[in-house]
Order: structure tokens, then C-alpha cells, then sequence
């Protein structure tokens, strides 16, 4: 059986956000490492991953592997129920034909009690190979957010170059073109805001908007976001949370 | 314009 308490329940909130509008169906696999979701989009475009630690709960109970098949529709309705201070319980049994959720307040003094039927989901598991990638941009998870948003009004795709001088986000349209190029700046006074490059070669990638438009969604729940790309291959948009992370795998645009 | 890959074209089904 499964029993996993998280003292701030806002942080499932968040991930849900993050990740339900990308993914309708997907299953929570639960063992004695943590929580762990790995899906493709629709449209197997894109790829999310999500591992949330064992030790990002208190207590945290997995006897034996479970795979809990949620509509993640359902499930955040269901959390929007909870508020951003509780304390949020996850329980399922062996049969695992429902999750249980107990939203408790800080008060401890109002307790609700929620029960979401559970779904079998056949889902491919994708092995995603260890890679080295040409340039990895470390940056604001804001910003990287308010460029995507603001190069959206020109085109459904971004070009992402990046050199040893900066990232440059370039987006060409019918109505014209914009670019925003961020200098690598590692020595500025907030390190929060500063954009880092790790740079084996310059490459030069073409991605869908919508779909990074979709993964800032993510943005609540880190301050950084990490940029891992190489020639012809997924980009990777890492958000690194203190017990876990959310990955997303975005295939590029290819060819002219 | 540039042809949208298949993420599945990277990684292999387990």
C-alpha cells in the first residue's frame, strides 16, 4: 500500500498545473524511491517526467511497486478542493482501484476526505538514454517564461541559438519578426535572475511555442529552469524541485 | 517550414 504525506500539499497543486493540460491519462508509479510519472503528449511530441522523492514526504510508505492510472483532470479538481496551507495524504491499497486524499488545514481543526476512482492506463514507457548535451543555458524560470509568451505573438516556433556570449530566442512571423538574446551574465548581484552556459558547441535548434508555452506552466514551482539541447535531438526543460524535478522532452522542428 | 519530429523517433519503448 501507498501512504505518502506531503506537508505542503500547494507544491501537488502546482504539479498538477504543470502537467495537465500536456497529458490527459497517466500513471503515478509509486515505489520506495517516491512518485514518478512518465507520459507523452497526444500528439508524441512531447515528453514529460516527474519524480517526486521519497523524502519530499513525511511519512512516506511504499510496500511494494504501485502503478496509480489517474485522469489528471479529475485528480486537480479534486486538489483544487484543498487549500494552498494544507497538508495533503495520499492513500491506495494493493487493488488500487482508488486514491484516497485527505486534505488536513494548518489548524488541524478541518479535514476533508476525497476519493478518486482509479483508471487502468496501458502507457509506453519511453527509455531516455543518458546524453551529453552540446549546451545546457541555466536561467530565470520568469523570463524564460515571459520570452516564450511574448515570441508566441509572432509565430508558433522559436529558434534557439546559443554561443559563449548568450542565448538568443529569434521568432519570425507574418506580421515580422523578434528576437530576445539574454548575455551570459554569471556575475551579476542576484543569482536567481543570472543566465549561465555550459557550452561544448554553439547549436542552433527550431522548437514549438505552443508546446514550451505549455511546460512553463511549470514556472510556479522553481525559481531556475534549465535548457539542455544538442543538434537533432529533444530539448530538455528541466524545473528542479527541492525533493524531485519535472522534465520535459521536446522533439525539434527539423529541415526548412 | 521545418517538419515537427516524433518525440518516439529519439527514444525506444521499454
Amino acid at each position: 500500500m501507498l501512504e505518502a504525506r506531503l506537508q505542503t500539499g500547494a507544491l501537488l497543486k502546482k504539479v498538477l498545473e504543470a502537467i495537465k493540460e500536456l497529458i490527459t491519462d497517466a500513471n503515478f508509479d509509486c515505489s520506495d524511491n517516491g512518485i514518478a510519472l512518465q507520459a507523452m503528449d497526444n500528439s508524441h511530441v512531447a515528453l514529460v517526467a516527474l519524480l517526486l522523492r521519497h523524502d519530499g514526504f513525511e511519512p512516506y510508505r511504499c510496500d511494494r511497486s504501485l502503478a496509480l492510472g489517474v485522469n489528471l483532470v479529475s485528480l486537480s479538481k479534486v486538489l483544487r478542493c484543498a487549500g494552498n496551507d494544507d497538508i495533503i495524504t495520499l492513500k491506495a491499497d494493493d487493488t488500487a482501484d482508488v486514491l484516497s486524499l485527505t486534505f488536513e488545514n494548518t489548524d488541524n481543526d478541518r479535514i476533508s476526505e476525497y476519493e478518486l476512482k482509479l483508471m487502468d492506463i496501458d502507457s509506453e514507457h519511453l527509455g531516455i538514454p543518458d546524453t551529453t548535451y552540446e549546451a545546457v543555458v541555466q536561467m530565470s524560470s520568469a523570463e524564460f517564461a515571459r520570452i516564450c509568451k511574448d515570441l508566441q505573438v509572432l509565430s508558433d516556433s522559436v529558434q534557439i541559438d546559443v554561443t559563449k556570449e548568450g542565448v538568443k530566442f529569434g521568432a519570425k512571423g507574418e506580421l515580422g519578426s523578434g528576437a530576445v538574446t539574454l548575455k551570459q551574465n554569471g556575475n551579476v548581484d542576484k543569482e536567481e535572475e543570472a543566465t549561465l552556459i555550459e557550452l561544448q558547441q554553439n547549436v542552433s535548434l527550431n522548437f514549438s511555442l505552443k508546446y514550451l508555452v505549455n511546460f512553463t506552466k511549470a514556472t510556479p514551482l522553481a525559481s531556475r529552469v534549465s535548457l539542455s539541447m544538442s543538434s537533432e535531438v529533444p530539448l530538455l526543460v528541466e524545473y528542479k524541485m527541492e525533493a524531485g524535478y519535472i522534465r520535459y522532452y521536446l522533439a525539434p522542428k527539423i529541415g526548412e | 517550414a521545418a517538419a515537427q519530429v516524433s518525440i518516439k523517433s529519439f527514444f525506444h519503448t521499454v
